[in-house]
């Protein structure tokens, strides 16, 4: 799933 | 992290120091935005609800948390003290900015990673950002004199645009599974508005005289 991982971005 | 979201996070971090030096030190606001500034408010607002919930780095943590003082200040500033509020430009500042509101949050029930609340309101606080310079640039074309520090934040804002940009193209190359189509479109629609603006910005300072933007 692509949308899994913890948005990192500012 | 790469050097172009660095670098990426760096502009934009002065972008902010710059327009909180000319209302801190010169107590003025003038050709400053305060639409633009309320919807970053809401922007950031909306965007970090994660801070309580997942933490990424102390780097992270600590941007988002200067990024939600910063903006809320500079609100205060301009609604509430009482030197700088005096400075505002109210009447140029005319962009109906609660009619963007709406459209970026519907777009953000339909188009998102995920049907819940936090992914909502990410998808709409990357859709409300994408717009969020509109106000401030139709001032700008409004305002005869404008003065360097503002040319020079919006300037500095473009810029971390433009940056994150090239920050996607490098992961998107090197991480296998980094594909975040809904920040890339806005994103990319968000650096776009930003052509005109660089346009004359650079015309600026290539002949040394100062900004102006057509009507």
């Amino acid at each position: 799933d692509l949308s899994q991982d913890v948005k990192d971005e500012l | 992290m790469n050097l172009f979201r660095l670098a990426g996070d760096m502009t934009h971090l002065v972008s902010v120091v710059v327009l909180l030096l000319k209302i801190h030190t010169i107590k003025s606001c003038a050709g400053v935005s305060l639409k633009t500034q309320e919807l970053y408010a809401l922007v950031f607002a909306a965007r970090y609800l994660d801070l309580f919930v997942h933490f990424v780095s102390l780097y992270n943590t600590v941007m988002k948390l200067v990024f939600l003082a910063s903006s809320f200040t500079i609100v205060w500033y301009m609604r509430r003290h009482k030197i700088v509020r005096r400075t505002y430009d109210k009447e140029h500042d005319t962009f109906r900015h609660h009619f963007i509101v709406l459209p970026c949050l519907v777009l953000g029930l339909l188009l998102n990673e995920k049907f819940t609340f936090r992914e909502v309101m990410w998808a709409f606080s990357i859709y409300l950002e994408a717009v969020a310079i509109l106000p401030q640039l139709v001032l700008l074309q409004r305002t005869r004199n404008i003065d360097n520090l503002t040319a020079q934040y919006v300037f500095f804002l473009g810029a971390y645009r433009v940056l994150y940009i090239f920050n996607w193209i490098y992961r998107y190359f090197t991480e296998p599974h980094f594909v975040h189509w809904i920040s890339w479109i806005a994103g990319i629609v968000q650096t776009l508005l930003y052509g005109d603006f660089f346009y004359y910005y650079i015309l600026s300072w290539k002949n040394n005289v100062k900004l102006e933007l057509p009507a």
